[in-house]
């Protein structure tokens, strides 16, 4: 029987959405909307739980620290450039 | 709900906002009204009030930008962030940006509006199924004439109703060839181009020659946005999906997922992907402008974002037919601003017409397309009579409060007219009426809806024919014709045969004998009151057989035999004296033609 068709998948030129991991875009988006003040993360994964906290309580996310798929598609959606903390 | 830091927030009610350029993705005056809709929403249960400007002293400055636009935070390309603002204050504060790399829509698709044809401008349906085959953007399927075409509901076959898309084949925008259509091919720098090109240019839009060399007759216009085609991100903003196009060595027709994980449609912008590389996504929903900009408008009234997901305050978009206010929102902003002001008592009803914002006419038009090759059946103009205006004006209170029911109040009139022997001055809604006859006193306020129910507040001009008695409203591209107390309309300008370069009617000159000129600007035409059409050949400069009168009149009318133009608050006076025409006289419309104190 035929085997089922793989998709092809083409890195687009001028793509950057789909260059980034999924810890870069937490990193880059908790820094965009005010959850940390500077790009400290990195390498820091109890800074990155807390602050993951911080943002899950915010948006009335289950708050569970992780950078689990809920809080990655809300990382993903459209939404207003106002950041959620600061100034 | 949050508030900002100290609780910014704006210390007026009446808050102006300017709406500083737009985006090509909707027309205008559906940005207009989204963003008036979206003012009203905050309005609705507050005591502020939201007043349309023409400038930076606005309190909320609106404007639609890509990436860095100045004010440093940048956008990010489709998706994702999707507009922000300032929080209320001075200079930028208060301002609202939204991200043109979005498609802004009503938030259920594009929305394009449609060109004769026989739905009356009633936007395109997408998708819509014509010969069993399901469309989600313009076709020329069908037409022998290659003009896109689209069906303004679901079922074309069943339906029929069908109207022209914008497109360059149909007319261009602005430039200087009046409007009319594109030449392919046309010849730029030697070389033939058989679509609308960006070459030649910096600012990235789009024109082609409307001859076949533009390097001999330099004759050009700006192509209309095809927005059910245009591609959004990618490496190629702004273009044109190229079907069929090659990808992975097959031939696609229509936008396609294949190739990506994330669910975007997509298409290429050349004809071979797999050579050029060039892409962008295609339309899609897109976001609703009016529930972005009530969101956006929450931050500049001076709301922070709220963590309830329901509400219009939380950061996220997410689209609703329902009212966008929550609760939350609406204590936020209480908190804020307070209530809305008690509705004042009902009073009789010949008092207090409605208030309007000034609104003075736009400088850019938006030039209509000529008549097209086939425009099918248009149906019936809707025939009046709409119901019989008063037999004369309704009697206005002798003294009015309301100082901007005074008429000396008023700076720039829509329209003023003779009629009826009567100097009639239109603003807003309203009108009043003056006579070197009666004393010399102004009759006024009245409603325009008391006496010619069908026409619009917002007039550009009006005159009444000598011969006929026939009463002419113009208003944008539309025309009212007052038959005592029938009316015909509105019709469409090219029903009395003007071209589509020109947006609106500025003024009338009745000659006697049923002839009429009819002002545009700077150009004037004949007009034959009994044909009711005018001469397209016609067209002359004003300032040929004016010489001497301001170039950007707002209105010209005839009165006891002359004819005024005026520009903003001032009168130019032409009289005819041994067939020469010569200003005689320059004045203010308030205090030299009405005597005001």
């Amino acid at each position: 029987a035929p085997r089922p068709h793989q998709p092809t998948v083409v890195v687009f030129p001028g793509d950057l959405g789909t260059t980034l991991t999924n810890k870069q875009l937490a990193e880059e988006y908790l820094h965009r909307y005010g959850y940390t003040q500077v790009m400290e993360l990195s390498d820091d994964d109890q800074a990155l739980s807390r602050a993951l906290r911080v943002l899950q309580r915010r948006l009335s996310l289950p708050e569970t620290g992780e950078l689990d798929s809920t809080t990655l598609e809300a990382m993903r959606a459209p939404r207003c450039g106002v950041p959620d903390l600061g100034k | 709900f949050q508030t900002f830091e100290g609780d910014l927030k704006w210390k007026h009610e009446n808050i102006t906002y300017w709406i500083q350029n737009y985006s090509e993705d909707l027309p205008r005056d559906v940005i207009d009204d989204a963003f008036a809709r979206a003012f009203a929403v905050w309005s609705a249960v507050t005591p502020l009030t939201f007043t349309r400007v023409y400038g930076q002293e606005a309190d909320i400055v609106i404007q639609f930008g890509v990436r860095e636009h100045g004010d440093g935070y940048p956008f990010d390309g489709k998706d994702g962030l999707l507009a922000h603002a300032f929080p209320p204050g001075p200079g930028i504060q208060g301002d609202s940006h939204f991200d043109d790399e979005e498609l802004w829509s009503l938030g259920k698709g594009v929305v394009v509006p449609t060109f004769f044809g026989n739905a009356d401008g009633a936007p395109c349906h997408f998708p819509f199924t014509f010969e069993g085959r399901s469309y989600s953007a313009c076709t020329t399927d069908g037409r022998s004439d290659d003009q896109l075409w689209c069906s303004t509901t679901a079922d074309f076959d069943t339906d029929r109703r069908f109207g022209f898309c914008p497109s360059e084949r149909l007319y261009t925008q602005h430039g200087n060839s009046d409007g009319k259509p594109c030449v392919f091919p046309f010849t730029f720098e030697g070389r033939s181009y058989s679509a609308c090109t960006t070459d030649g240019r910096s600012d990235g839009y789009r024109w082609c020659a409307t001859t076949a060399n533009y390097d001999q007759d330099k004759l050009y216009g700006f192509c209309p946005t095809r927005v059910d085609s245009t591609v959004t991100g990618g490496n190629s903003a702004g273009e044109l999906c190229v079907f069929p196009f090659i990808f992975l060595g097959k031939e696609y027709s229509t936008c396609t997922r294949d190739g990506r994980n994330d669910g975007h449609l997509w298409c290429a912008t050349t004809s071979n992907f797999d050579n050029d590389r060039k892409w962008g996504f295609c339309p899609d929903q897109g976001y609703s402008l009016f529930l972005v900009a009530a969101h956006e408008f929450g931050h500049a009234l001076g709301l922070d974002h709220t963590n309830v997901p329901e509400a219009l305050m939380y950061p996220m978009y997410s689209y609703t037919e329902q009212p966008p206010l929550h609760e939350d929102d609406v204590k936020g902003i209480q908190h804020l601003y307070g209530g809305p002001r008690p509705k004042p008592e009902p009073r009789p009803p010949t008092t207090t017409p409605e208030t309007q914002p000034t609104a003075p006419p736009t400088v850019c038009t938006t030039v209509r397309p000529s008549e097209g090759p086939t425009t099918g059946p248009t149906g019936p103009p809707s025939a009046g009579p709409t119901g019989a205006p008063t037999a004369g004006p309704s009697v206005a209170p002798t003294a009015s409060l309301d100082p901007a029911e005074n008429v000396c109040n008023v700076d720039i009139f829509d329209a003023i007219a003779e009629m009826g022997g009567y100097l009639h001055l239109f603003k807003d809604g309203r009108y009043w009426r003056f006579s070197e006859a009666q004393g010399r006193r102004v009759q006024g306020p009245f409603r325009i809806r008391d006496t010619w129910p069908a026409l619009p507040p917002k007039l550009d001009s009006a005159f009444e024919e000598p011969l006929t008695k026939k009463m002419f409203f113009f208003a944008g591209r539309q025309v009212w014709v007052y038959t005592g107390a029938s009316v015909l309309g509105p019709r469409r300008l090219d029903k009395l045969g003007f071209g589509p370069e020109v947006a609106e009617v500025t003024g009338a000159l009745p000659r006697g004998a049923g002839k009429v000129l009819l002002f545009s600007r700077q150009n004037f035409w004949r007009f034959d009151a009994k044909s009711q059409m005018v001469d397209p050949k016609s067209a002359s400069p004003v300032d040929q057989m004016f010489p001497g009168v301001p170039l950007n009149m707002h209105d010209v009318f005839q009165y006891r035999d002359e004819a005024y133009f005026c520009q903003d608050r001032f009168y130019w006076r032409v009289n005819s004296q041994n067939e020469v025409n010569q200003v005689d006289e320059v004045g203010y419309v308030t205090y030299d033609l009405l005597q005001c104190p």
